[in-house]
């Protein structure tokens, strides 16, 4: 699990997990996006077209676009998005982008979310917070 | 992806300043 020390985590570390510079950031928000779209055990037409149109918008090299294209025909397993999770923030950051990636209104994918949020040590209070934001 | 990183910060102070 990781140290959650609320107050200590700055602004400027969330934005600079998937500014232009850190495109690892920006893959592993990518990856978690697939992986929760997948959690019903299919990538639907609409559900690829959203990660296809997001991967457009990233400034990413083409070795980084054909891995992502590899993650849609065999997205991450819950466990391996966990264990490649560097830190707390980052943590908040893969459990918002796959709550704003998955259909909440299947059991399967609230159930994905809630394993999620277990795995990366998320107070459930804070789930809410990020559940409140996204207006789900 | 610039927008989950925007939300997920202000989750987060809601978070820590209650």
């Amino acid at each position: 699990g990781f140290d959650f020390t609320p107050a200590t985590l700055p602004e400027q570390s969330f934005t600079d997990a998937i500014d232009d510079n850190h495109s690892d950031g920006q893959l592993l928000l990518m990856r978690a996006m697939i992986a929760a779209a997948y959690a019903d055990g299919h990538i639907d037409e609409t559900e690829r077209q959203k990660i296809f149109a997001q991967v457009e918008t990233m400034q990413l090299s083409v070795q980084e676009k054909a891995m992502l294209f590899d993650e849609l025909r065999k997205p991450m397993q819950l466990s391996e998005l966990v264990a490649a999770v560097p830190n707390a923030q980052m943590g908040i950051e893969v459990y918002a982008a796959s709550a704003s990636a998955i259909d909440l209104n299947q059991t399967v994918s609230k159930h994905y979310l809630d394993t999620l949020a277990n795995q990366l040590c998320i107070p459930s209070e804070l789930v809410m917070s990020i559940h409140r934001e996204l207006n789900t | 992806l610039a927008a989950v990183g925007g939300l997920a910060w202000k989750a987060y102070k809601q978070y820590s300043e209650q």
